[in-house]
């Protein structure tokens, strides 16, 4: 069991370096395996690295920078092992708009393998989908939903 | 394998039959504050067999039945199915197409259904095992929950490594 | 002292409901003591009720409704008592173009008797100010200043 | 009474010698991920006595300093100015404007000035109590601190409400 776990361990590490160095285009990224007395119930730690700035512990990180290191995470855990889909909600709130794009380039190339459905505020997020669906409350309190195209969508979105 | 179909009835702002087709690749939901969209992903996760009412932003656990607003009453049941492609035999089961059935009443009883027929949660748990949709999965992330992955211990992202291997 | 805390709690409560409706352009709002055995340390209870639904608990607002009852709750404290200046760090980021739209101008009203040093990645809110600062890195890790006038604003934003 | 001006130097990201002037009204700041905005939030509380680290996203006071790129080396020391405008005297002091200073070394020693004389935390602490600029103020919200407000227990609610008072 733990040999096991240690060797997803170093392909997660790997995957996670690869996903992150990608994302943010340079930088570096670590997974480890805690320094603990017990291997058995020893966590696991991240460590990160800004393109061009010095290794700092995770709280010195800012919102979007953690957000990203967030998505690289997941998405490196979904590139080795796909999940039957991959339900987001507003995970882009703290990026930038240069963050944003980077993201939905990165979110277009892993739905060939996996289905996205994300929720959304973001007008370049609402871009990147093939398909769009519009939840508004013509009565209060009560949803209803319109599946829109594309060229709806500057006239509903919230 | 992905998610076909989501169809809602009664379940928290979806008080009226609600029907939404999903495509393979990138789905985007959109619409104002407060209308519906994370009750969107409380359906799907409270299908798959989440029990933890507090997960869902509820106290009890009849806080997912749409309780009324000024001008409608409140409903006396909440029921969500969902619908997945099994094409490719990634769920242990014979069918080509798989349906997850939940319904709730006012007594606060939940009854599961696979494929129309009646099942425990327990046999629902153990068709989505190591699927990555469980518990500790990446696979839905709430509003707000991003940076868990960051914040938690050591020992949480383990779990999450643990269920992804 | 605890007289003087309750005549100030029944003033606050006015100006959260007042705040609150305006706005949600409806609904309505209260701030009471809890019903504790020792009201020397009671704590303070918020109830809301959303513009055509029922008073909930606070934990099945959406993302965008519990942001815009912070905010106000900060603004009905503001109006009772303003402060020196008002410093907030991209409290926009769960709201929609509606209420982000409501939530300038009613920033731009409150701005008459109180400054504002607003943090924000949204076009609304760079428009509302009456200047900008944008701060970028020239220089990987080293952050650097720069005044910008409104017609800056579309290039170099984040 | 408005803030007029902040010096830094050597705080965080601010490597090197910056000045802003801000007016009354609306002052809006923008900028990419990561360049600094919030360590503009943090030299803020840092300059009117934050003693407590974690508040300022760090693990060890030193943590304040900035501690080099790939290209630049890490400084010795850092510091900060605010100065606000008193023309409505609501600070007690009789100065029109008044400068508030703090600076810290490699050793985690602090020093805090008042109109470049040196003081006191205490003093500091003195000057703004009753202003909303204090410990429980509502007047500097953080990055994902907004719903503290309703999150937090009906006690705290209470200590927001009663530094206002
Ligand atoms: N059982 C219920 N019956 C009726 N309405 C409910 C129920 N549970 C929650 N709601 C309502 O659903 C609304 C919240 O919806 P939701 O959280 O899905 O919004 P959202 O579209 O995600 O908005 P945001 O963009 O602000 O995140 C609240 O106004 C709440 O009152
Ligand atoms: N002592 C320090 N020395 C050098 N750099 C530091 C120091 N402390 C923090 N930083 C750097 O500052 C950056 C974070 O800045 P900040 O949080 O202000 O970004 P931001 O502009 O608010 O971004 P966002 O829009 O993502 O919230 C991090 O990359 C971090 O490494
Ligand atoms: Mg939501
Ligand atoms: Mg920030």
């Amino acid at each position: 069991m733990h040999r096991e776990f240690i060797s997803f361990l170093d392909q997660a590490n790997k995957s996670f370096k690869k996903t992150f160095t990608e994302i943010f285009g340079g930088g570096d990224a670590v997974l480890r395996l805690e320094n603990a007395e017990d291997k058995l119930s020893a966590g696991v730690e991240i460590e990160v690295k800004m393109p061009g700035k010095k290794t700092q512990a995770l709280s010195l990180l800012s919102g979007g920078e953690r957000a990203l290191t967030c998505i690289a995470f997941i998405f490196a855990l979904l590139r080795l092992k796909p999940v039957p889909f991959c339900l987001l909600d507003e995970i882009d709130a703290a990026l930038d708009e240069t963050n944003l794009t980077r993201f939905a380039r990165f979110i277009r190339k892993m739905a060939e393998e996996v289905q996205f459905i994300i929720i959304s505020h973001r007008q370049a997020m609402m871009e990147a989908g093939e398909i769009v669906y519009g939840i508004t409350m013509p009565e209060k309190g009560v949803s209803s939903v319109l599946t829109l195209s594309m060229n709806d969508i500057e006239s509903r979105a919230g | 394998m992905y998610l076909k179909k989501i169809e809602m009835k009664g379940f928290k702002s979806f008080a009226e039959h609600t029907e939404i087709i999903f495509k393979p690749g990138i789905n985007v939901v959109v619409g104002p504050n407060g209308c519906g969209k994370s009750n969107l992903v409380d359906a799907v996760r409270w299908v798959l067999g989440e029990n933890n009412i507090r997960e869902l932003r509820g106290q009890k656990s009849e806080d997912v039945i749409f309780n009324g607003t000024d001008k409608f009453r409140a409903l006396s049941m909440a029921s969500v199915e969902i619908v997945l492609d099994n094409a490719d035999g990634l769920l242990p089961l014979d069918y080509s197409e798989v349906a997850v059935g939940r319904k709730i009443f006012r007594s606060g009883e939940s009854e599961f259904y696979l494929n129309k027929a009646r099942v425990r949660l327990k046999d629902i748990n153990k068709v989505f095992t190591g699927t990555g949709l469980g518990k500790c999965g990446y696979s839905i992330i709430g509003q707000g929950e991003l940076e868990e992955v960051l914040n938690g211990a050591p020992m949480d992202r383990r779990l999450i490594l643990e269920e992804a291997s």
